[in-house]
């Protein structure tokens, strides 16, 4: 049987086969999206006969335009915990790739934090990591990223409103920088994800919104660093990344309310401090 | 140097600080610099705690210490103490409920600062926080519990152990799938 996990405001449905992340429900207007979410990896280009350019640290040229999924085709190992604060639904996708997502009670957004790496590299192939949501919106096209985390501005698929675009690299040109928030839409529902740093994404597929979270390559993009982008880190084996997606499945009219108010709490968290013992001053 | 936000930075602003876009070498230094205006600003921000604090207090309060892989669940002060308090410093102008997930050893109440006891939720860290945070700490436990902040200001939570026997039965349900 499927799982279902939900608050006040949403309610996920997790495949009971696959564990994978199957629809999404906005309590408030009754709407359900069909949303599978997913990673995947591109293999970083080493160049190709007709153009040498590889990905690195500057550039993104994916080597195949179609990604690999990280989802092994049969289970994520689902574990749910559920409590008087917080619902997780915990998912391992890989050894070195793992994710919670978590409702909280009374909060409207759904929280995917994932952990990535080491990105393994004995195949000798660059790899750069992206988490995707395959929505049934029908989106013609469009999606929309912020600029600076202020304004936002619409994004069409292979299109530039400036210039006749040439669509020579299908994936790494549809990609732009997301800020603080990125989000697909059609005329009744949005789905909104909000990043906790700066990260590229695209909409490559209609109702599709995919960011890069994590990425290691093996080789330089002749642009000026002249070294590939392969931290090694403290244990010598490559960086582990965490990071947290907060995802809003809203009806349009109230999304931007949503997202505005959720934008400014996870730019200006509270800050944690602890004192050991207690004492008169507490 | 560190009276000041101003003076106590962590900010870098050429790309390069941010993007990987750089030799490895010159990433190591934007790392050092970045974790010394970081531990400035902790410093600041600890002593300026501590000055609010005390307009209420009859001793000095201790000096506060931030846990920089709370996002793995590393905490030494919340792991190796039976009683410790946590202080969150809002920057919005409104009030903000959030949740607060710190590592903890065993079962803790937390008490608001309004003197009632707040819900809390103890779980088990993940497997990947267990690979996540290395050799860098151990402690079995999750402890979640909201928080309500005041615009602009900051509330202090204290946390008490629970003995073992006077426990409570543990409020969360574990859930297991297994692939057909």
């Amino acid at each position: 049987a499927d799982e279902t996990v939900e608050n006040q405001f949403l309610s996920l449905t997790f495949d009971g086969s696959t564990g994978l992340l199957k629809s999404m429900t906005d309590k408030k207007s009754g709407r359900s999206m069909s949303v599978r979410q997913s990673f995947y990896w591109y293999t970083s280009s080493v160049g190709t006969e007709q153009d040498s350019q590889k990905s690195g640290a500057y550039i993104f040229r994916p080597a195949k335009q179609t990604p690999q999924d990280l989802f092994n085709g049969t289970s994520v190992g689902l574990k749910v915990v559920k409590g008087p604060v917080a619902v997780e639904v915990r998912q391992q996708f890989q050894p070195w790739l793992s994710q919670v997502i978590r409702l909280y009670n009374a909060k409207e957004f759904a929280e995917f934090e994932w952990t990535v790496g080491p990105i393994p590299i004995r195949d000798h192939l660059g790899k750069e990591i992206i988490t995707r949501f395959d929505t049934d919106l029908k989106t013609n096209r469009t999606f929309y990223t912020d600029a600076n985390g202020r304004q936002i501005l619409e994004r069409i698929r292979d299109h530039r409103a400036d210039w006749q675009y040439s669509n020579t690299e299908p994936v790494s040109g549809n990609y732009y920088p997301i800020n603080s928030r990125a989000f697909i839409k059609d005329p009744k529902m949005q789905l909104t994800v909000m990043t906790d740093r700066s990260q590229g994404g695209s909409s490559v597929q209609d109702g599709s919104l995919e960011i890069m979270i994590h990425r290691r390559t093996l080789a330089d993009d002749n642009r000026g660093v002249g070294e590939p982008l392969n931290e090694t880190g403290q244990f010598g084996d490559g960086l582990i990344i965490r990071g947290k997606h907060c995802v809003l499945l809203t009806s349009v009219n109230k999304a931007a309310v949503a997202h505005r108010i959720l934008g400014e709490q996870l730019y200006m968290a509270p800050s944690l401090s602890f004192t050991k013992g207690v004492q008169d001053w507490a | 140097s560190s009276s000041t936000l101003r003076k106590s930075m962590g900010v870098a602003q050429h790309h390069d600080a941010v993007s990987g876009t750089e030799k490895q070498h010159v990433a190591d230094d934007y790392a050092e610099r970045l974790y010394k205006g970081r531990a400035q600003c902790q410093e600041l921000v600890g002593d300026v705690l501590g000055n609010l604090m005390q307009k209420n207090a009859t001793v000095k309060p201790p000096q506060a210490v931030f846990c920089d892989y709370l996002n793995i669940s590393v905490c030494p002060v919340t792991v190796d103490n039976q009683q410790f308090t946590i202080t969150a410093y809002n920057p919005i102008a409104r009030q903000v409920t959030t949740v607060v997930r710190i590592p903890v050893k065993g079962n803790y109440s937390i008490t608001g600062p309004n003197g009632k006891m707040v819900t809390t939720q103890l779980q088990d860290v993940s497997e990947g926080t267990k690979q996540a945070r290395r050799n860098r700490g151990n402690a079995p436990k999750e402890l979640l519990f909201p928080i309500t902040l005041p615009p602009l200001g900051f509330s202090t939570y204290i946390a008490n152990s629970l003995p073992g026997a006077g426990s409570p039965p543990s409020n969360v349900q574990y859930k297991v799938f297994t692939p057909k």
